[in-house]
């Protein structure tokens, strides 16, 4: 899993 | 971006435009928390700092610019412009006991640590718990306008559907964020009572007011 995935979320 | 995340965004989007609406109109901030709303400046302050440093899209650079003005200008016609309606007698929740202990679990649990990375991992835990002053002070006078159940209803929708989108992302992309997840769940979670209430008092017409 990506966590900077999630920073592209609001 | 998945249907649950772009509607997760409408609907936050949605209750903003809602809250500002509804003190600008009515030029009056009754039945509203300033705390929560100083909770959720400090949650979009705190989160969005990565403007600085890193570009994601327009689409991402809009909506924190739209997030991190409209709650500051929030803020001020709160305890400015329409300092005079201002329910203070009734908001009395302390919110040190929230911010403090979004602190110290950001320094404990989090991904990595750095500035950047605690100060993102605070503003998740706290804004799990941002909305409480206002749930606390909706019960301390036993109702609310419907303007306003409206506003808390699309602000506890947005991460209702942030769930179903990380369930979406975990199956279509094998990705998952569990500080995120689990801080969602809390947040979520805290709307559920006042959902109950929404679906079966103000959506049939009524006022929403609790049981004395």
């Amino acid at each position: 899993t990506n966590h900077s995935l999630t920073k592209d979320e609001l | 971006m998945n249907i649950f995340r772009l509607f997760g965004d409408l609907s936050h989007l949605l209750a903003i435009i809602i809250l500002l609406l509804k003190i600008w109109k009515t030029r009056s901030c009754a039945g509203i928390s300033g705390k929560s709303q100083i909770l959720f400046a400090i949650v979009y302050t705190s989160r969005y700092l990565d403007l600085m440093t890193t570009y994601i899209s327009a689409y991402n650079t809009f909506m924190k610019i739209v997030f991190v003005a409209t709650s500051y200008a929030t803020v001020f016609l709160m305890y400015m412009k329409f300092k005079a309606t201002y329910d203070r007698n009734h908001d009395t929740f302390r919110i040190e006991f929230l911010i403090v202990p979004a602190v110290i679990l950001a320094l404990v649990i989090n991904q990595e640590f750095t500035v950047l990375e605690v100060l993102w991992t605070f503003s998740i835990y706290l804004e799990s718990v941002a909305i409480l002053p206002q749930l606390f002070l909706v019960s301390k006078t036993g109702e609310a306008e419907s303007i306003t159940s409206h506003y808390l209803f699309a602000l506890g929708s947005y991460r209702a559907l942030y769930l179903l989108n990380w369930v979406y992302r975990y199956y279509a992309e094998d990705h998952y964020d569990l500080i995120a997840i689990v801080a969602g769940l809390v947040q979520t979670v805290l709307y559920c009572d006042f959902f109950y209430l929404y679906i079966t008092k103000v959506l049939k017409g009524k006022k929403l007011q609790l049981p004395a």
